[in-house]
């Protein structure tokens, strides 16, 4: 464990409560991708299969139940529980999402580590992963003006990625045959995709402004 | 020697 993973971590654990808040508190999920959180549920459970059979720390599987358990329970309210499922955005979410999945697997197919039902399932998760954020960039959008707590979300889920690829960094210089360009290139895409997000979340920062998106 | 695989980050 480095510092970098670390921040990495809490960041994405931070990006979850600040989602959790904002459905409880606005008693609404309006502005959230169902699309994505459905995504992130995917690649939660395809990528922790290990949780009951590799135990690495309590840690390493503390944060696994809380990823796992936090989508899972997004996607239930935004789905089925009865007063916040009727403030989502269903014909503003309307991102192919299953083509993403598609995709995944398919390169999960054709690149991974090694041909094994954990190793193809966890490249088929990092693949999802890099791409499960655009519904809900797509959705930022299109809904024009976006409430803080989303804002805050998606910076706060683009930056623990931004984390992890200092975290790749830091290995590869202290630990010897580190290479995984499976991680490397998918994060990279992963956090690509958040640039010009990044963006425009600054110069709303700096203008104290509203964040907007161009539609 | 222990693969220190990403694996063990989440």
């Amino acid at each position: 464990m480095n510092i970098f993973r670390l921040a990495g971590d809490m960041t994405h654990l931070f990006s979850v409560l600040v989602l959790l808040l904002k459905i409880y508190a606005t008693k609404s999920c309006s502005g959230i991708s169902l699309k994505t959180q459905e995504l992130y549920a995917l690649v939660f459970l395809t990528r922790y299969l290990d949780l009951f059979t590799d135990f690495i720390s309590v840690y390493n599987s503390v944060m696994k139940v809380v990823f796992i358990s936090s989508s899972v329970a997004i996607v239930w309210c935004m789905r089925y529980h009865p007063l916040t499922r009727r403030t989502y955005d269903k014909d503003l979410d309307t991102f192919r999402h299953y083509i993403l999945v598609g995709v995944s697997i398919i390169l999960a197919l054709l690149f991974h580590d090694r041909f094994t039902f954990r190793e193809v399932f966890w490249a088929f998760s990092i693949y999802l992963e890099a791409v499960a954020i655009l519904p809900q960039l797509v959705l930022l959008q299109r809904s024009g003006n976006v409430d803080n707590l989303t804002g805050q979300y998606v910076f706060f889920l683009g930056a623990y990625r931004a984390f992890y690829i200092l975290n790749w960094i830091y290995r590869y210089f202290t630990e010897n045959h580190y290479s995984r360009w499976i991680s490397w290139l998918a994060g990279f895409v992963q956090t690509a995709l958040y640039a010009d997000f990044f963006y425009y979340y600054f110069v709303s920062w700096k203008n104290n402004a509203k964040l907007q998106l161009p539609a | 020697a222990k693969e220190s695989s990403v694996k063990d980050e989440l």
